[in-house]
């Protein structure tokens, strides 16, 4: 029987609202020490993704003041109560490495990397 | 029977000489659409790492001159011939998304990442 996204996802998820600077979503990043943070609106729901590779990006062609001018606004999600090797796949398809989980008011409830995905090949 | 690093990884590995700018890394990060970029000696040795995550943590600390300030020294391998379930633990034990594949002569000769781990379990 695989694991669905819930039995593997991160329920702890930060999040960062929209309107920040891309600074603020650096601090972020570094002191959670992973590379993938959602974007939200002032009522909570999804509304973008800011990585650590968009913020190289934004290094790369010194362009880096707000949040909303370097995120990802179409955002590649997972429901919690799908396989874990249809996520895989998704992942893959994108060449993304992290999904944010999401309920049907687009609110983040979790999110689901590679590394999580890695991990129970680990437990094997 | 588990596959080997060697049937995974990548191997076309882009790396960047020591003594270039964190600007040079981060438009190397750019073009090629990953992460992690090891970095070589000008004998070709690996002697570093620099990811999107250092130069998100370069930013938030507003200090991004030079690749050698900013690039991770002790870096965390994988050899050719190690089962994978062996390198997902190695991952997930240091936190890290992606190890360089190095010779007894520490050349780099691929890169393993989380990411083709995960693809492992969306073809099952
Ligand atoms: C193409 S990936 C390459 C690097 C690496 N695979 C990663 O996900 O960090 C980088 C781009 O994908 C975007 N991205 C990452 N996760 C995403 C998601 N769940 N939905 C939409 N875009 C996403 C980022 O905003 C960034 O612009
Ligand atoms: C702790 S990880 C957190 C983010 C994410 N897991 C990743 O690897 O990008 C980020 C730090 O790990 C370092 N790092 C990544 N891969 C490494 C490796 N193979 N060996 C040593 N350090 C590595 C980076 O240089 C960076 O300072």
């Amino acid at each position: 029987e695989q694991p669905t996204v819930a039995d593997v996802m991160a329920k702890r998820v930060i999040t960062i609202q929209q309107g920040l600077t891309v600074e603020n979503a650096a601090k972020v990043i570094m002191e959670g020490n992973f590379n993938h943070l959602p974007v939200v609106s002032d009522e909570d729901r999804l509304v973008g993704i800011i990585t650590a590779w968009d913020i190289a990006k934004a290094v790369a062609k010194n362009k880096r003041d707000k949040l909303d001018d370097i995120m990802t606004r179409t955002v590649v999600t997972a429901d919690a109560s799908e396989p874990i090797d249809i996520v895989a796949r998704r992942l893959e398809q994108h060449n993304i490495s992290a999904l944010p989980v999401v309920d049907k008011h687009s609110r983040v409830s979790g999110i689901i990397t590679s590394d999580d995905i890695s991990k129970l090949v680990a437990r094997r």
